[in-house]
């Protein structure tokens, strides 16, 4: 799975994903990446989500909105937020299944990139031009 | 910040000790190729729409991730993509689900956020509607790679071994996206 958030000089944020899905799928699976609110969420108010794991976890946990959700209601921060979703909500869902994680980026230009296994290919750059890359935790 | 860009190619229990300086290269190349797009984009003044499906093609069209060109194979051997795409400033959105000819999913995406009156659409009337949309429409063997073949080989191979999902790390990592 691959995603994409950002927020631009205009202060609109939008995120997208795109995935090939599970190895071995039968019967028309489809997983949380095309489900808005799971593997995909933006909105101006607060931030924008796109998540990659394990797709009926995400689906159930309702992820993307989720973090969303807790900034709007709890005011949480972006990091907060997804700590929360991603460390400790989807884990319990199912004894530890939830594997997985959420790139996400608020309408102040924070970034978040949480992920509850050993790795996630990843990349930030922001307004000054700096680069940063990531595989490993 | 006036602008951020951030993106993601997948995660799962990748472990330095398997990835070869090669192959952690290879990644972190397309990585920064795809977001440098992206940035260029906000950079210029561009919207966050355009940044991201712009990188997203990017990605989509490697065969490095499980996306687009890089996507693994279904049971048949097939590949089916799914893609999404939302707009923070309007809440608009739009999804396509188990498209097996569309070059770029994401952009079918956008297309059914701004150019139907719908969220989501699947499968054959989702590929009759990029076509209509004029989007690069492939033959299904583009999406053909030798990697994701062997992959389902081997998760099919793990099958038949009569051994738990619970404690086969070829079948437990197959779950992943």
């Amino acid at each position: 799975t691959v995603g994409c958030a950002a927020l631009d000089k205009h202060g609109n944020l939008a995120a997208g994903t795109s995935t090939g899905g599970m190895t071995n799928k039968r019967w028309g699976r489809i997983g949380d990446s095309p489900i808005i609110g799971a593997g995909t969420y933006a909105n101006n108010n607060t931030c924008a989500v796109s998540s990659t794991g394990w797709g009926e976890y995400f689906i159930r946990g309702m992820v993307a909105y989720d973090i969303s959700a807790l900034m709007a209601y709890k005011n949480l921060s972006l990091k907060e937020a997804a700590h929360e979703v991603i460390q400790n909500k989807l884990p319990s869902i199912d004894e530890g299944q939830g594997n997985g994680g959420i790139i996400a980026v608020d309408k102040n230009g924070n970034i978040a990139m949480e992920f509850n296994t050993s790795g996630m290919f990843r990349a930030t750059m922001n307004d000054k031009g700096e680069l940063y890359i990531g595989i490993f935790k | 910040n006036e602008f951020s860009i951030v993106i993601h190619g997948g995660a799962g229990f990748m472990k330095e000790d398997n990835f070869s300086p090669e192959k952690q290269k290879a990644y972190k190349k397309k990585l920064e190729e795809a977001i440098r797009v992206g940035y260029t984009i906000l950079k210029d003044g561009g919207s966050s729409l355009d940044a991201v499906e712009k990188t997203i093609n990017i990605l989509e069209d490697s065969p490095l991730f499980n996306a687009g060109k890089g996507a693994v194979f279904t049971n048949e051997g097939t590949n089916e993509h799914d893609a999404s795409i939302m707009d923070g400033k309007t809440l608009n959105a739009g999804a396509s689900a188990g498209t097996k000819t569309v070059k770029n999913p994401i952009n079918l995406a956008r297309a059914i956020m701004e150019k139907s009156p719908h969220v989501m659409l699947a499968r054959e009337g989702a590929e009759t509607f990029a076509e209509d949309q004029g989007l690069t429409i492939v033959d299904p063997e583009y999406f053909f790679t030798e990697k994701r073949m062997k992959a389902l080989e081997r998760t099919k191979a793990s099958e038949n071994k009569k051994v738990t999902a619970l404690y086969d790390a070829t079948l437990k990592a197959s779950k992943f996206g």
